[in-house]
């Protein structure tokens, strides 16, 4: 029903429009609902605007700047509707170091009571993480598990 | 609820029965490339009922079935346990009296899939219903990976939209 | 052929006019996300004929044109000249007396581009058959990045035949 | 024509089988003729064999293992055709410290008297790099390229 989906438009659109100056230090995000006769060709679009810069196309991002929008995205459909538990796999690989701590911020200001199990080669999300496992082949083809800290 | 334990045996690169317990809070798991961490996301998925192949990054569904590797033969079926924890008293409707919910899947070499709720066989319907109560479902939001994070901000109108649908 | 220098002025983050001179060995670009390290290897493409708003990262050929930020009115037009230093001997035919070959592109927001070779004027087709000649053009195997890196592993046999083909 | 198809394929071939054990430490990488009666639908399969794994579908490698595939096939592609220059655009990202290490080997081995222009986020290629610069905004949505380091 396109009542349901207004609502949750506009909760969507309110994390990401708190989460994105959270990421980017500053300036704007937001979606926006491209209106149609033909509801079938509605859409909604993304409008990331990176702080100092005039972003005519979304393809003219960074891998970085791209990876961070896409973050922000996926983080608040995810607080809309909240699983118990949340894998993040190599999300942070395109980051550089200072975007991998706001990252790793953002996803500690999230996890509250939830779990979050985060693959990463990045040594900083390592270091922050409660709990590590090292996933390692001490025989070719067959995958072992090792504790490697708790906090 | 909340993520408890998860064993796996015979599921991609872990021939061996393989536990893992999971602890609130933020876990990282790391180690090189091509050493498992993937799969494990991948068995989550299984056990969650996915049933697309490429979602499993396989052709087919026996592909997840460990296929041998030099000092180890093949097996023959592949098992993924998920035991889930009422830690906050949101069970999912039936769960209500249960302290721990366990979800098994099994598969054999000639195709078959079995499930299993609390050791009792179900149908997958039966198991797609349970993590839709919890909150997250194999598709849902609860597993992101860089490919996906990357493609939704260059993907169309329509799309964006259809990922706001499915949380509604 | 070896690349000496890359000046651009003009075009995507660089308004004010930027020199990089490049050495022989490897040498490395680092710095933050965003930051414009993408935008010159875009430059290269450019400046060596590429038409292809999408291999560009644009919707069309004039958002290679600064567009303006906090302190800073767009530009006008852009121009990237890249100098080549004949250094081996081999240079691409009707070069063989230069010591030097500079390539210059400039675009308006007209939407006009204008070519030149050793500063007078010239056709995008004497562009692409110079670099054709020295090895290398703005879709051959001179600028590879991680999306295709990717991507080749996983396509169709018949895009990875075309890509042998293009290399024959 | 297809002799010359043929016999730059030789040469890919050649090359991969080389590099592909040099990446991954072992194991075996080739590519497959796919001939068929209709010369148009015929194709070229890349077999990837990590050492000591069974793999029966490219799809089901690694992020890494992927990214040194893809890595062992360009730089074969760029050996038959070299040109005098090679950018690398984070072509590192998805792999770990031991496989940039194996990496940054291999553009060493080809770069010989041809200049490569590596741009990267792993400290580990920046220190080995002869040559290093760097890309900032100091004024937003502005870059600023500076010399940072030389051999
Ligand atoms: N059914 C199977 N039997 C045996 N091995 C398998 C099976 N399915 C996948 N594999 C192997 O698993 C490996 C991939 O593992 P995975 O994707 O988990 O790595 P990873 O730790 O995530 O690495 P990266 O850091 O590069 O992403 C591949 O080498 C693949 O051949
Ligand atoms: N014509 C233009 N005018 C002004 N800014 C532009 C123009 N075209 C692209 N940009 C900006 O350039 C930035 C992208 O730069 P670039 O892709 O080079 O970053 P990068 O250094 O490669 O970062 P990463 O490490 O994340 O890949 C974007 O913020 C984009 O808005
Ligand atoms: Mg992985
Ligand atoms: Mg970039």
């Amino acid at each position: 029903s396109s009542e349901r989906f207004l609502s949750t438009f506009e909760m969507v659109n309110g994390y990401f429009s708190e989460l994105f100056p959270k990421l980017f230090m500053g300036g704007k995000g937001f979606l926006r609902l491209i209106e149609n006769e033909d509801i079938l060709e509605s859409g909604v679009e993304i409008v990331p605007q990176p702080p100092g810069k005039r972003v005519k196309n979304v393809a003219a991002l960074s891998n970085g700047e791209k990876a961070l929008v896409g973050i922000a995205m996926f983080m608040s459909l995810f607080s809309v509707r909240p699983a118990p538990f949340l894998f993040l796999d190599e999300v942070d690989s395109p980051l550089d170091e200072k975007n991998v701590d706001r990252f790793y911020s953002l996803v500690r200001s999230i996890s509250g009571d939830r779990q979050v199990i985060l693959i990463t080669h990045k040594k900083r999300s390592m270091e922050l993480a409660d709990y590590l496992y090292g996933v390692t082949m001490e025989k070719p083809g067959v995958s072992k598990v090792v504790t490697m800290t708790t906090r | 609820m909340r993520l408890k334990t998860l064993e796996m045996v015979g599921f991609k690169t872990f021939p061996e029965k393989t536990v893992i317990r999971f602890s609130p809070g933020i876990t990282a798991i790391a180690g090189p490339n091509g050493s498992g961490k993937s799969n494990i996301v991948d068995a989550i998925r299984w056990v969650m009922g996915e049933t697309a192949p490429t979602l499993l990054r396989t052709k087919s569904l026996e592909d997840v079935i460990f296929s041998g590797s030099e000092g180890h033969p093949p097996t023959s079926f592949a098992e993924v346990n998920l035991i889930l924890e009422n830690s906050d008293g949101i069970a999912p409707s039936g769960f209500e009296s249960c302290a721990e919910i366990q979800v098994t899947r099994r598969a054999y070499r000639d195709g078959e899939s079995e499930f299993f709720i609390n050791r009792s066989p179900c149908r997958l319907k039966d198991i797609n219903e349970l993590f839709l109560d919890i909150g997250s479902g194999s598709r849902g939001y609860c597993i992101i990976e860089q490919a996906k994070v990357q493609q939704v901000v260059v993907s169309r109108p329509e799309d964006v939209k259809l990922l706001i649908e499915e949380a509604a």
